[in-house]
């Protein structure tokens, strides 16, 4: 006798099976499973509709809705793939995915392209990147001069763009990566290890065996 | 001069807004 499984497919926009989502990503069922505790608690936190809405993503960021964060609208962006406004349960296991440290590095760069290609143009440009800096430095209440952070673009402008056209495409990032692994680090996230005992409440009531 | 020699990158990945380990706080 199982649990709530069917009935949460009827209810809930956007859900998809944990056997599902366990195929194509590196967590198990109970693992996915456990996700879906986190993304029902997320999705709660401004408008109960069991889907995450960007200021539900904000708020679990920066812990202000309110507050722009270039960065947290990035990400919400990325993770919602059908680009509905909304993040959607299998949206949400997927993109996490990525994240957990038996993701392949590869996905983890071509992750944070996509997320520093502001405008999606395939590169990563100059003035993208300094509106990044700036957004950074605006966010953490840190001041320095123009010319200051003109030097810093600069200099890591031209250690990345490799080929010296004035972009950085998706082949010099993963070199550039490559020789700076620092720039992947909060692309993995140790917790997703150990979702099973972060949100152990569905584990309690699982259907369904992990076969590994 | 520290900050010049700063990587932009680096410092861009310290933002809040790309600390998914907040996800998971209680």
């Amino acid at each position: 006798m199982g649990c709530y499984p069917s009935k949460r497919t009827k209810e809930t926009p956007g859900y998809e099976e944990p056997t599902v989502l366990a195929a194509e990503t590196p967590f198990t069922v109970s693992e996915v499973e456990a996700l879906y505790e986190l993304f029902k608690k997320l999705s709660r936190s401004v408008i109960d509709d069991g889907l995450i809405h960007k200021e539900e993503l904000q708020l679990a960021l920066s812990r202000n809705k309110n507050r722009r964060n270039l960065f947290a609208d990035r990400i919400f962006d990325l993770f919602d793939v059908k680009r509905n406004g909304v993040i959607e349960f299998g949206e949400f296991v997927r993109s996490l995915g990525v994240f957990h440290p038996n993701a392949p590095v590869e996905d983890k760069i071509h992750f944070t392209f996509r997320l520093y290609d502001l405008r999606q143009t395939g590169f990563i440009e100059r003035e993208e990147l300094k509106e990044m800096v700036v957004a950074l430095l605006h966010e953490s209440d840190l001041l320095l001069s123009d010319d200051v952070v003109e030097t810093i673009v600069d200099k890591t402008f031209c250690d990345a763009d490799l080929k010296g056209d004035g972009k950085i495409d998706p082949e010099e990032w993963m070199e550039f990566v490559s020789k700076n692994p620092s720039l992947i680090k909060n692309m993995t996230l140790p917790y997703l290890m150990d979702i099973t005992l972060a949100f152990p409440s569905f584990v309690l009531s699982t259907e369904v065996e992990d076969s590994e | 001069m520290a900050p010049v020699t700063m990587n932009a990158f680096e410092l861009i990945s310290t933002s809040q807004g790309l600390n998914l380990s907040s996800l998971f706080e209680k």
